[in-house]
């Protein structure tokens, strides 16, 4: 589903190069789990945005739909439309930060990019309720992110990510602002969603969500330096 | 340092109305870390918001300094200039979302509530540098925060909120965006200020922080329906 090979990105600040991705190779693999961790700073964040084509590698590809000749689409070589589609269709996105449009209804942020994708109204409709539901938050589709909670704001981003039935969602700490239980209900969506053969990348702080996943990548100071098959669930 | 008095706080959307507090009471005493757990939902961040007076409860005292007679300073009935200048010099703030600007580089971030309060420059520049050393971000001062990882913007956030040693530091999720190694180093900077006579309420998800304070209470649906003396650390 998806295959990175040599990525490399840095940034330049003044006269300070941060190295914050360097040779970095993975794959991931239809209906699997991947979870991410490591310290503060150490490139989780651009490598999602990498994979996302939100920002660009000095080096390297990224390749989704990988056939068994080894080829596919690299999205560092796309056009900007053509990346747009991706994320539209195939890129399920939940960001660190600044997720929601404030100006539009949790309702309206979860239908939107199904509005883009133009799903039939009705179609839209069902789909937005039934992942509003999902999250539990049945009872605030007419709220604007303002008037919702940390967490009721993280919930709505997921139900957002998942409205065009991506194949693979990539998330940067999808649970960040969730309790326990909170994590668990959504761990479950995940695992759901792993059953019916989406993959899932997603970065977390959380030991016990990490454990729920097939494998482990430990990404520190840029470099991957660690990769571990994690327990059953 | 602290005491809450029938704290009531609702929020009226259209025709419905979330009770998002209900009959708090509680209070804080000198060299007391206080952790806040609770569902997603259950109304933290509206507490903290209210014992910082940055939104007004429907009824209830939000008292500070209470002395022998218990009396001090309601928040509650300051007006605008008044609150403001508890928030400078006696209160520390750390938001769950939205703390610095984006215009200012850390260091000018942390310096800001220091400046207003008219430190001399001299003693200014060695908080702020001492304080960014201490969060683990000397190297990054320069930096805007959208040059810096989630992790790192939380913790210019911290530094920023310690600047004019505040008497009490009300902190909404201080380490949601932390792996576990930074959290630790971050609590026992939490546990330093405390023995230094500073107090703290912390709203956190992590149990394993929770254990680290001297009590816990437990946040549900706006009631504080349990509290409990958590284990020594
Ligand atoms: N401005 C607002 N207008 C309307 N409802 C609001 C507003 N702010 C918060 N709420 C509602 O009040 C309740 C409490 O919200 P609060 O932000 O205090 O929760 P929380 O405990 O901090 O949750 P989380 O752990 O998700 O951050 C929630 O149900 C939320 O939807
Ligand atoms: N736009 C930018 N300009 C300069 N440096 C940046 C920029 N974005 C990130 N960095 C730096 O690159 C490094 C990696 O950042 P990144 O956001 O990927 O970390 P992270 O692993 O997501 O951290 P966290 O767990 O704190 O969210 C950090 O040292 C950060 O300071
Ligand atoms: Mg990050
Ligand atoms: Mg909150």
């Amino acid at each position: 589903v998806l295959k990175v090979n040599n990525l490399n990105k840095s940034y330049i600040t003044g006269n300070i190069t941060i190295q914050a991705l360097e040779d970095i190779n993975l794959e991931i693999r239809k209906g699997e789990l991947v979870a991410i961790v490591g310290p503060s700073g150490s490139g989780k964040t651009t490598l999602i945005n990498c994979l996302g084509a939100l920002d660009f590698p000095d080096a390297g590809q990224v390749i989704y739909n990988v056939n068994n000749n080894g080829e596919g689409h690299d999205i560092t070589e796309m056009k900007n439309q053509e990346q747009k589609n991706m994320r539209l269709k195939k890129i399920g996105l939940i960001f660190q930060f600044y997720n929601l449009f404030p100006v539009l209804t949790a309702y309206e942020n979860v239908e939107l990019p199904a509005l883009i994708a133009k799903i039939k109204p009705k179609s839209r409709k069902n789909k937005v309720e039934e992942l509003l539901k999902l999250v539990g938050l049945g009872e605030r589709i007419e709220h604007y992110p303002t008037q919702l909670s940390g967490g009721e704001q993280q919930r709505v981003t997921i139900a957002r990510s998942l409205v065009n039935d991506p194949l693979i969602l990539l998330a940067d700490e999808p649970t960040g602002e969730l309790d326990t239980e909170t994590t668990l209900q959504i761990m479950k969506i995940f695992l759901q969603l792993k059953d019916n053969g989406h993959s899932i990348l997603m970065v977390t702080h959380n030991d016990r969500i990490a454990q729920a996943a097939d494998r482990i990548l430990t990404l520190t100071d840029g470099k991957i330096i660690a990769e571990r098959k994690a327990g059953k669930h």
